[in-house]
């Protein structure tokens, strides 16, 4: 079988918010457009909605029970078992494999190498600018620097001149050049930072969603039967400078309702700051002439509550925090070789262009998880799904507890 | 193919109320998991004991439950499940996994 490059895309803490799931309020032209030609799974579901075991989970195709990993605070390789992860696969198949900011947890979840060499065939890229992102860089009204969750910036005045997913994307083209011209397949994993607190982004997206058009969330409260060991009381927000000026009582809240709506503005803000990354990355594959021999999959590690419950995080097993978005393009099959010359991904400036309107064609409503990415990503790129787990599987390097996904392609979704 | 979709979740919790580390407790904290079951048409929570040192779920040490019934209440804002007998549910949760 022809085997295809791959350019897997994941970002941080991204609901279904976006113009291909029905949200009427986002601006996400660039991925609607990716996912216009390509295959939408509407109802995909991580295994445990916080960053490191989500990630650890999906890249190594096992639930949390199986890696063990309910933090932040240990290696699989190490602490559960030496599992085979998605991008291991893929490298020990003769691909060159490539990390750019977050894919893996990073710190001691990741062996503080990102799974480099075990995954990766050279060093995992982190932006530099990253090592500001919780700094005090934010400009307030009283006009001195905080660390603010709200954080609308001017690109230039940041140190560096820069954003950590503005530099992602300039080394991910950067390495889709490298390798555009070689012979050995590539997979390529870039980890968007946004759109996870706190909300430093470029200030002109804030323009898209004036706050007076901004809406509360459909049910703002604590649900009243809601048990307390259900609840999480996003303690990581409250951190924030902006945030503790508002003397939110512990643990139930509430938000003021002006700043609920500012959240929520950044938020969306956030995701057509990243949206506009997706875009640039993906039309780069089209100026390089790759968009007929590279799968692309986007996804997030879990989603977020917008003020839902009285929740301001994931931490839970809400449906807004485990849904993510999953979506598969797969030249030749999702959508149809360009023979043409014509641009697949053209990027679309949400800043000055209209909106771009996504057709349900090639949607699925079936529920699917995180853990089915690694067997359906590698037989789509054509290679074979790793085979499914034993009920107990310690000691198997290599398996999954996933579904490979791979007959939804072919086949119409009934009932 | 003909079996019911669903998808699994879980989340730990270091005690049954809001604690500072309630949102990503340490692994030695851990003393409570929610497992969840998510269908087509519900979500089902027990939140059971666990032991951190020996990873082990205690299925008969129930803390909490959650029901939401999507049908009727898409958001999850209506927790129904006091108003359900849950034996058929906890003789399930007794299986291995």
């Amino acid at each position: 079988r022809e085997t295809r490059n791959v350019l897997f895309i994941i970002a941080d803490d991204l609901r279904t918010s976006l113009g291909c799931y029905g949200d009427s309020v986002v601006k996400s032209p660039n991925i609607d457009q990716l996912a216009s030609k390509s295959q939408v799974f509407l109802n995909a579901y991580a295994q445990q909605a916080v960053c490191a075991p989500s990630r650890t989970s999906m890249l190594t195709s096992r639930r949390p029970d199986t890696t063990r990993l309910y933090d932040f605070n240990s290696y699989w390789r190490v602490h559960s078992g030496n599992y085979t992860t998605l991008p291991q696969y893929f490298k020990d198949r003769g691909y060159f494999t490539m990390s750019v900011g977050k894919v893996f947890h990073p710190g001691i979840a990741s062996n503080y190498t990102d799974d480099y060499p075990y995954s990766w065939s050279t060093p995992a890229y982190h932006p530099p600018s990253f090592r500001y992102e919780k700094k005090k860089v934010c400009k307030g009204e009283d006009g001195k620097l905080h660390a603010n969750l709200l954080c609308a910036v001017d690109v230039a005045e940041q140190p560096g001149g820069t954003l950590p997913d503005l530099e992602s994307t300039d080394k991910a083209v950067q390495l889709l050049k490298s390798r555009a011209n070689k012979d050995d397949p590539f997979f390529l994993a870039v980890g968007f930072h946004k759109p996870h607190i706190p909300f430093r982004i470029p200030q002109e997206y804030l323009s898209l969603y004036p706050i007076e058009q901004m809406t509360l969330a459909p049910d703002p409260d604590v649900p009243k039967r809601l048990p307390p060991v259900a609840y999480n009381p996003w303690v990581d927000v409250r951190k924030r400078d902006d945030v503790q000026k508002l003397n939110i009582s512990f643990p139930y809240g509430p938000v003021p309702e002006d700043f609920q709506l500012r959240i929520r503005q950044y938020y969306y803000a956030a995701v057509s700051y990243m949206d506009a990354q997706v875009g640039r990355l993906v039309s780069a594959l089209d100026d390089l002439g790759l968009t007929n021999t590279t799968v692309v999959v986007f996804t997030s590690d879990h989603g977020w509550s917008l003020g839902e419950h009285g929740d301001w995080a994931k931490y839970s097993n809400f449906d807004v925090t485990t849904r993510v978005p999953l979506i598969f393009y797969v030249p030749g099959l999702t959508a149809q070789y360009d023979w043409l010359g014509e641009s697949t991904f053209p990027f679309i400036d949400v800043l000055t262009q209209s909106e771009y309107h996504f057709k349900y064609d090639t949607v699925r409503r079936q529920l699917v998880e995180l853990v089915d990415v690694f067997p359906t990503v590698s037989h789509m790129a054509g290679l074979r799904a790793p085979k499914p787990c034993a009920d107990v599987s310690f000691q198997e390097e290599l398996c999954t507890e996933g579904h490979n996904l791979a007959y939804t392609f072919q086949h119409v979704e009934t009932g | 193919k003909n079996e019911e979709a669903v998808s699994f979740s879980q989340y730990p919790r270091p005690a049954d109320t809001p604690q500072m580390n309630s949102d990503l407790p340490d692994l030695k904290d851990i003393k409570v998991m929610g497992y969840s079951v998510r269908s087509w048409d519900y979500r089902y929570t027990l939140w059971l004991g666990f032991n951190p040192k020996t990873f082990q779920v205690n299925v008969s040490d129930v803390h909490a439950g959650e029901l939401y019934v999507l049908a009727d209440d898409p958001t999850e804002d209506n927790n129904v499940y006091s108003d359900f007998d849950h034996s058929v549910m906890k003789n399930m949760a007794s299986l291995p996994p």
